[in-house]
C-alpha cells in the first residue's frame, strides 16, 4: 500500500509505499493514551504483475480498548465485536450503528466511518475491482483525519505524524527520469534523498481518485518513519504497538 | 395431513371405480413471497349411474381464497366475493327455490378442506378450478410453500408447477414430499439466479401404490422451501404497480440475552402423552439456554408452584435441576391459568426491580396450556385484562395450546396483546417437534424495538411498521402505496436496537426496476402487489379487530376489511364465495370460512351438501338441488335449540335470536 502523508504546517505531502507480505498486519495508529488502535492487514493480487507482487489492505480493524469494542472492516463485510457478541453487516447496506461511544456508519457498497467518542475518526474506503480481474482484487482504502484528537502518546506508521516532524526540503534537481525532481530532505535528523511524485486520493472520487503530489520517500519510508517498517508489524488485528 | 373419519369417507365416495379423473393441475406462481395457486381438475362421471362427485383440496389456513369456478357439462357456475350476510341472504332466497348448494370449508389442524360435491348423471363432464393466494411466511430460515395433493385415483395428466421469482435473487430451493421417497427423484427443479421452477409429473404408471396397484400413491404433502438471497443487511426494498414491500430479515446479528419463564400447565387433562413430550421439549429447551440467559418455571393446575421463587441463569447445574423437577411433575386437577401468569409476570418484576435483568435482554413468558381455565379467575375477559394490566412494556407472552380442547383464540389474543405470538400444537403429532420448534421461532430475538419509517409524502396505507421484536430466521414485512412524485426512487429507515448496539438501517429502491423485470418474466403472479398489500392489510386488521377496545371502532374495522375483502376478491371471515350459475344466477354454492374448532362450527359438518344435476333435459335447463340441506343454513325463523349450541353443532355465527342473525358477534 501506498501512505501519503499530509504536512499542513510544512505545507507538503508525504509518500511512502510499504511493500510488506501478505497476511501481515502493519500497525497504523497506537494510542494507549486514548486505548484506540488501527491495523491494516494485507493481502495481495492475484499473482505477480511485472516481477512485482503488490500488496494492500484487504482488512482495516479499529479497536476501543475502553468499551473492548473492535470494528473490523473487510473487502467482504464489516463486523463489530464487543468480545462475545459479534455483528456481521454487508457492504450492501446503508447503516448506523452506534455502541456506546462508537458509531459505525456504512454507506453502500462505498465507505465505513468509525467515529470514537467524536475525537477521533477512521474512514474506510471500499474500492472494488472487476471480478475476473487476472491480477487486481478488492481493496481498502483508509484514511485517518489530521484533526483527529490523539493523545501525545499516540504513535504507528500514521498516527507517528500527529505531531508534525520538522522538514526541510532543498536541492530540488532533475532526477533520472526527466519528469521526476529530486531533492534532499531532512527529517528527524535524517537526510533523504526524495523523488517528486504523485500518489491517488480517493477521498473525493472514488473511482478515478485525484492526484496529490508529494515528495516520495524510498525503501519503505525509511528515515521519515520512526525506526524500520517491520517495527509496525503487529501480532493482532487490535493489538498495540508494542514500544521499545 | 391426516384426514379425519368424516373426510376419510368422504374421499372414499370420489375413489369409486365409475369416475375418471382426467387431469388435476395444481400451479403456484410465487412473486416476492406471494403465491397464487390454481387448482383445476376435470373429472368425467364414466359409469353408468348418475353419482356424486367430490372436489375435495387442502389449503394452507393463512391462505385466501379468491376465486372457484365449476363447469358442468358446459354450464359455467362463477364465484364472486361478496359480504357474509349479503351472501347468505342471497344464498337462503335460493336455497328457499330449492336452488342452492353448499361448498363446505372445514378446518383441519393447520389446513382448511375446502369441498364441494356435485351429483351428476352419467356421461357428464365436470371441470372444478379453485384459486387461492397467500404470503409465504418466513421461518427457521426459509418460505415453505406447501401443496397438499390429493387426486383421488390415477390420473393421465398429472402436473404440479411451482413457478418462483425473487428480484434479489434465490439462496436456495429444495423439495420435500409426504407421499414416499420413490416421487423424490420426479420432482425436478430448475433455478437460475432470480426464477426457480419446480415440477411435478407422474405418469399413470409413477402414480400407482404399486406395480400392478389401481390406487394413487399420491396422497399427502408437495414442499417446496427456499430462502432469497439477502445482500443487505438493511433489507429489501421493491415497489411494483405503485405498491412497496420492504423484508427485513437480517442474520449475523448477536442474539440477545432471555429471560424466560415457562409457564406449563399440568392440570388432568395433560397426563399421558401430552405430558409426556412436553418434558421431552422442555429438556432439549432448557439445555438451549445459555448461562447468559435466566429462567424460571411455573407449574400450574388448580395451584401455581415455582421451581425457584426467582429467576436463575441457564447454566446446566440449574437446567439439570429443571429438568429432574419437570420429569417428576404428575399431571392432575384444574386450570388456574390466571394466578400462573401472574406469577410470572411477579417473577419477571422482581427481578427487574432489583437490577437482575441486564437492560439489553429479551423478557418473556412463554405459556404452554391444553385447556381452558376452570379454576380462580375463569373468565377470559378478566384474565385478558388482568395480563395486560400486569404486563410491563418489556415483557412479552408466548402461547402455545395443546390440542383442540384450548381456546386457542384466547391464547393468541392474550400473545398478540402483550407482544408476543401464538402456536397451537397439534397433540395427534409429534407434540414434542413442534413446541422445540416453535421455541426455535422466538428464542434468538436479534433485534428489539424495530420502527421502518418512509417520508409521510412518499407513501400512504403503510401496514404495520412498528414492531416488538425480529427473531433469526424470520422476516418483517412492511407494505404501502407510493405516492406519486417526480422521484424515480423509494427510500426508507429503520431503527432498532440489537444485543449490544443501536441501529439506523437505510434502504432505497428504484420504482421502476422490479416492473420492468416482471414484464420480462413469463410466470411471475401478474398484479402480485395490489394482492399481496391488501393480503397484509386483511390480516393486520383482523388483528387488530380482535383486540378492538370499542363496539364502534370495532365496526369501523370491520368495514373495513369487508371493502378491502371485496375490492381485492378475498374469502376472509367477513366475506364469503357466492358461485353463481351464469344462465340462472338464482342456482349458486355458498363458501364460507369455518371458524375455529373449538367453536363448533366444523367438524360436525355433513358430507353431504352438494348439487344435483339430473340429465340434461332437451331444452338446456340444468337446476341445482340440494337433496339434503346443510344444518348450518337454518331458516332465520327457525332458531337453533340451546342444547344445539351448546354441542357445537351449530356455527355460533349464525346464532339467531327472534329472525335476527347475529354476525361474528358484532
Amino acid at each position: 500500500p501506498h501512505f501519503i502523508i499530509r504536512l499542513p504546517r510544512s505545507n507538503m505531502d508525504v509518500c511512502f509505499n510499504i511493500d510488506s507480505k501478505p497476511g501481515h498486519i502493519l500497525n497504523l495508529v497506537s494510542d494507549i493514551g486514548t486505548g484506540v488502535v488501527v491495523n491494516g492487514q494485507l493481502i495481495s493480487s492475484k499473482k505477480v504483475h511485472k516481477d512485482k507482487l503488490k500488496t494492500y489492505f484487504g482488512v482495516v480493524s479499529v479497536y476501543y480498548q475502553p468499551e473492548g469494542f473492535s470494528v473490523t472492516v473487510s473487502t467482504d463485510r464489516i463486523t463489530t465485536t464487543d468480545g462475545r457478541r459479534s455483528n456481521v453487516f454487508t457492504w450492501g447496506s446503508t447503516a448506523e450503528i452506534t455502541h456506546d461511544g462508537v458509531t459505525v456508519s456504512i454507506v453502500k457498497n462505498a465507505q465505513a466511518t468509525i467515529t470514537i467518542n467524536n475525537r477521533i475518526q477512521v474512514t474506510v474506503l471500499l474500492h472494488r475491482v472487476w471480478k475476473k480481474h487476472p491480477v487486481n482484487v478488492d481493496f481498502l482504502g483508509v484514511y485517518l483525519s489530521n484533526s483527529n484528537q490523539y493523545s501525545p502518546l499516540v504513535h504507528g506508521l500514521i498516527g507517528q505524524f500527529s505531531q508534525e516532524p520538522e522538514v526541510r526540503v532543498y536541492g530540488v534537481h532533475e532526477g533520472a527520469d526527466p519528469l521526476k525532481k529530486e531533492a534532499t530532505m531532512e527529517v528527524k535528523g535524517n537526510k533523504l534523498l526524495v523523488t517528486r511524485g504523485w500518489q491517488k486520493d480517493y477521498t473525493w472520487d472514488r473511482k478515478h481518485g485525484s492526484n496529490v503530489y508529494c515528495w516520495f520517500i524510498h525503501n519503505s519510508g525509511k528515515g521519515f518513519i520512526d525506526g524500520h517498517y517491520s517495527d509496525y508489524i503487529v501480532p493482532d488485528l487490535d493489538s498495540f504497538l508494542q514500544l521499545p | 395431513a391426516t384426514l379425519t373419519s368424516e373426510e376419510q369417507e368422504d374421499f372414499g365416495a370420489i375413489t369409486g371405480q365409475d369416475i375418471t379423473v382426467k387431469s388435476y393441475k395444481v400451479e403456484s406462481r410465487i412473486t416476492s413471497r406471494f403465491a397464487h395457486v390454481t387448482v383445476r381438475s376435470s373429472v368425467v362421471n364414466s359409469g353408468t349411474k348418475a353419482q356424486s362427485i367430490a372436489f375435495n383440496v387442502q389449503i394452507p389456513k393463512r391462505a385466501f381464497i379468491s376465486n372457484f369456478t365449476m363447469n358442468v357439462n358446459g354450464i359455467t357456475f362463477v364465484g364472486s366475493v361478496k359480504e357474509k350476510t349479503l351472501a347468505r341472504k342471497l344464498y337462503a332466497r335460493a336455497r328457499s327455490r330449492n336452488h342452492a348448494a353448499g361448498i363446505v370449508r372445514t378446518n383441519s389442524q393447520d389446513l382448511e378442506v375446502f369441498k364441494t360435491e356435485v351429483h351428476v348423471p352419467p356421461g357428464s363432464n365436470i371441470e372444478f378450478e379453485l384459486h387461492y393466494q397467500e404470503m409465504m411466511e418466513r421461518k427457521l430460515g426459509f418460505y415453505e410453500h406447501s401443496l397438499y395433493l390429493q387426486p383421488g385415483r390415477l390420473v393421465p395428466h398429472f402436473q404440479v408447477d411451482v413457478y418462483i421469482y425473487e428480484q434479489n435473487g434465490i439462496a436456495s430451493v429444495e423439495t420435500s414430499n409426504t407421499f414416499g421417497t420413490q416421487f423424490a427423484e420426479l420432482i425436478k427443479v430448475t433455478s437460475t439466479k432470480d426464477k426457480a421452477h419446480v415440477v411435478f409429473k407422474p405418469s399413470v404408471q409413477q402414480q400407482r401404490e404399486c406395480a400392478n396397484c389401481t390406487n394413487s400413491a399420491i396422497d399427502g404433502e408437495l414442499t417446496v422451501k427456499y430462502d432469497v438471497t439477502r445482500d443487505s443487511t438493511s433489507g429489501e426494498l421493491q415497489v411494483s404497480d405503485s405498491y412497496f414491500f420492504y423484508f427485513l430479515a437480517p442474520s449475523n446479528l448477536s442474539p440477545f440475552p432471555k429471560n424466560i419463564v415457562f409457564v406449563i400447565d399440568v392440570s388432568g387433562s395433560m397426563w399421558g402423552v401430552k405430558m409426556k413430550q412436553t418434558v421431552e421439549a422442555m429438556r432439549a429447551i432448557l439445555d438451549d439456554l445459555t448461562v447468559e440467559d435466566q429462567f424460571g418455571i411455573i407449574d400450574f393446575n388448580h395451584n401455581v408452584r415455582c421451581w425457584n421463587e426467582d429467576l436463575v441463569p441457564g447454566s446446566s447445574l440449574h437446567t439439570t435441576s429443571a429438568k429432574s423437577y419437570i420429569e417428576s411433575i404428575k399431571p392432575n386437577g384444574g386450570t388456574n391459568i390466571n394466578e400462573a401468569l401472574m406469577r410470572a409476570v411477579q417473577m419477571l418484576m422482581r427481578a427487574f426491580n432489583q437490577d437482575l435483568i441486564n437492560s439489553r435482554s429479551i423478557s418473556m413468558i412463554i405459556l404452554v396450556s391444553d385447556g381452558d381455565p376452570t379454576v380462580g379467575e375463569i373468565k377470559l375477559s378478566v384474565i385478558q385484562k388482568n395480563i395486560k394490566r400486569a404486563m410491563r412494556e418489556e415483557f412479552s407472552l408466548f402461547s402455545v395450546g395443546i390440542g383442540f380442547d384450548v381456546d386457542y383464540d384466547f391464547l393468541e389474543r392474550i400473545a398478540m396483546e402483550n407482544r408476543g405470538m401464538a402456536q397451537r400444537i397439534y397433540a395427534n403429532h409429534d407434540a414434542a417437534e413442534q413446541l422445540r420448534t416453535f421455541y426455535h421461532q422466538v428464542s434468538s430475538p436479534l433485534l428489539s424495538k424495530i420502527a421502518v419509517r418512509f417520508s409521510d409524502e412518499s407513501v400512504t396505507n403503510v401496514t404495520q411498521s412498528q414492531f416488538d421484536k425480529y427473531f433469526s430466521g424470520s422476516e418483517l414485512v412492511v407494505a404501502g402505496r407510493v405516492l406519486p412524485s417526480e422521484s424515480s426512487s423509494l427510500s426508507g429507515y429503520t431503527s432498532a436496537s440489537s444485543a449490544n448496539m443501536d441501529l439506523i438501517l437505510e434502504m432505497d429502491a428504484d420504482i421502476h426496476k422490479l416492473d420492468e423485470e416482471l414484464a420480462k418474466q413469463q410466470h411471475s403472479f401478474t398484479g402480485f402487489a395490489k394482492q399481496m398489500w391488501a393480503y397484509l392489510t386483511i390480516k393486520q386488521l383482523i388483528g387488530e379487530r380482535s383486540l378492538a377496545p370499542t363496539a364502534a371502532k370495532k365496526r369501523k374495522i370491520t368495514q373495513r376489511i369487508i371493502s378491502l375483502s371485496l375490492d381485492h376478491q378475498f374469502v376472509t371471515p367477513l366475506t364469503a364465495l357466492l358461485v353463481t350459475n351464469d344462465d340462472d344466477p338464482t342456482e349458486m354454492l355458498l363458501a364460507d370460512s369455518p371458524m375455529d374448532p373449538k367453536h363448533g362450527c366444523c367438524s360436525a359438518l355433513p358430507a353431504t351438501s352438494r348439487v344435483t344435476f339430473p340429465p340434461r333435459p332437451p331444452g338446456g335447463m340444468v337446476y341445482a338441488t340440494p337433496p339434503s340441506r346443510p344444518h348450518w343454513l337454518l331458516p332465520a325463523t327457525q332458531p337453533p335449540t340451546p342444547s344445539q349450541v351448546k354441542k357445537g353443532e351449530v356455527d355460533e355465527t349464525l346464532v339467531t335470536t327472534n329472525g335476527v342473525t347475529r354476525v361474528d358477534e358484532d
